[in-house]
């Protein structure tokens, strides 16, 4: 922490003063920067940029509220995590997946979750076709809309508990990794996920490996399969619905 | 397959401190430079400074395409403590003590010597891209031929 800011949050301390804040405010808002870039990867392309940026700032003047520096937690930290939060509560709050979307993907969630109870396995795309009674390209057209790709589609629907989110992304990226300080509920998701993805199919298994193992983007991760740009979505949005049913067991 | 992946991860242990670092010294460099706009037009005034935000922080920002999204998660890696104690010091060199009382030629210097650091910063980058994306073409090469699977990394 450069000297100035040292004293700035000294001051904030003994007073709180609204210039102090502000100047606070204005010395940690690059961190809005990395986190609405980051968050903003992978949304459909209505959604402003800017729009995450401002509620980031949201974010950020609440941590700075909040922070408590006696705690030993780095701010840059405790900021990033309520910056993202931030964000992803604004956008659910100004419903940037139409509800239309959104009813639809509980459907088909609620029937692959009834298929993988019955087989064992994650089911094929006639298989749920034919239970949420559509026509395969209608299921196939409807997936495709959903693209599961970015932080906040990930990371909305995993509430579990008292509000804590379980960051797929994060959770699929550490699958590999033993992390020493693992939390016994971050063991427990891990080994559930691991379930799953062998019950999987051959192809979306080799998606989630090449997105979430590998790095690619999806439009890479369609090259190497052969498949076209919106069977790639499909298969990915599919692989992730039966990874997050899996998880709300 | 271990060592491929093994020397990946380390290249993108590295990444994310250097993209972490780099973003937050854009917006740095960003703020300051229309802080220094405002101070030659004679107004300056934080209030004004802080709405603009959004403007000024997602300036380079295009509409995204779900197709080329990549998994990313969002923290702040151990890998940027170095870099940021590195900017912190040309903070500090500069010798600028608050916001309000910056003279604009030194403020200019600084916004200088940041955007060096940025360049550099962006450089070190593109090289680390090249070399995981190297690698994981390597891997995915062995995914293709069946010398690697998901399988193995459960
Ligand atoms: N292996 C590999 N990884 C790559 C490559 N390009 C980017 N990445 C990584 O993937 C993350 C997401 O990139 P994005 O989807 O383009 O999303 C980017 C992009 O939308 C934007 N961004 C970052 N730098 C620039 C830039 O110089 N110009 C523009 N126009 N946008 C940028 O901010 C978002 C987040 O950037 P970061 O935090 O740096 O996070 C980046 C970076 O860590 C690549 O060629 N190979
Ligand atoms: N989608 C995507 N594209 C990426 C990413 N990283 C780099 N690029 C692309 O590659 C170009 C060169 O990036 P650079 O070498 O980092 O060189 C960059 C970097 O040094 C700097 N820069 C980028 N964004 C910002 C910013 O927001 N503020 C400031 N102050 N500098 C920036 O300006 C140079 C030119 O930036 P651009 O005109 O945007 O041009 C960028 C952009 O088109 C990424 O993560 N995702």
């Amino acid at each position: 922490m450069d000297r100035e800011v040292r004293a700035l949050w000294g001051r904030y301390a003994d007073a709180r003063d609204p210039e102090v804040r502000e100047q606070l405010i204005l010395h940690y808002a690059p961190l809005v920067k990395y986190v609405a870039g980051r968050v903003g990867v992978g949304m459909p392309s209505s959604v402003d940029h800017a729009d995450l940026v401002s509620y980031g700032v949201f974010g950020l003047m609440d941590a700075i509220e909040k922070f408590d520096p006696g705690r030993g937690v780095k701010f840059e930290t405790y900021a990033v995590t309520r910056i993202r939060g931030s964000i992803i509560d604004e956008l659910r709050a100004v419903d940037w997946v139409p509800r239309s979307v959104r009813s639809q993907a509980r459907k088909i969630e609620a029937a692959i979750q009834h298929l993988v109870h019955l087989r064992g396995r994650s089911p094929t795309d006639e298989e749920l076709a034919e239970e949420l009674d559509l026509e395969v390209s209608e299921l196939q057209d409807a997936l495709a809309r959903m693209a599961m790709t970015s932080v906040a589609a990930l990371d909305e629907t995993l509430h579990v508990g008292d509000g804590d989110r379980i960051p797929l992304v994060e959770t699929l990226q550490d699958l590999t990794a033993v992390l020493p300080e693992e939390s016994v509920d971050d063991a427990a998701t891990k080994a559930l996920l691991r379930e799953m993805i062998v019950r999987l199919t051959e192809r979306e298994q080799m998606v989630l490996g090449l997105y979430y193992f590998e790095g690619m983007t999806l439009a890479q991760v369609g090259e190497v399969l052969g498949v076209t740009e919106s069977r790639i979505c499909q298969i990915h949005t599919k692989a992730v619905m039966a990874l997050r049913v899996k998880l709300l067991e | 397959n271990e060592q491929v992946r093994r020397a990946r991860a380390e290249c993108e242990r590295e990444e994310a401190g250097v993209s972490y670092a780099r973003r937050v010294l854009q917006g740095r460099i960003d703020l300051l430079r229309v802080e220094l706009e405002r101070r030659h037009e004679g107004g300056h005034d934080l209030t004004t400074l802080l709405a603009d935000l959004p403007r000024i922080l997602a300036s380079d920002q295009y509409p995204s395409d779900p197709l080329q999204a990549r998994a990313v998660n969002v923290s702040v890696p151990e890998a940027a403590e170095v870099l940021e104690a590195e900017i912190d010091e040309i903070v500090d060199r500069a010798g600028l003590d608050d916001l309000g009382g910056r003279d604009a030629d030194d403020l200019a210097q600084l916004i200088e010597e940041l955007a060096t650091y940025e360049r550099y910063l962006s450089g070190l980058r593109r090289q680390l891209f090249e070399r995981i994306d190297m690698l994981r073409d390597e891997l995915v090469q062995r995914y293709k031929d069946g010398r690697a699977s998901v399988g193995d990394l459960l």
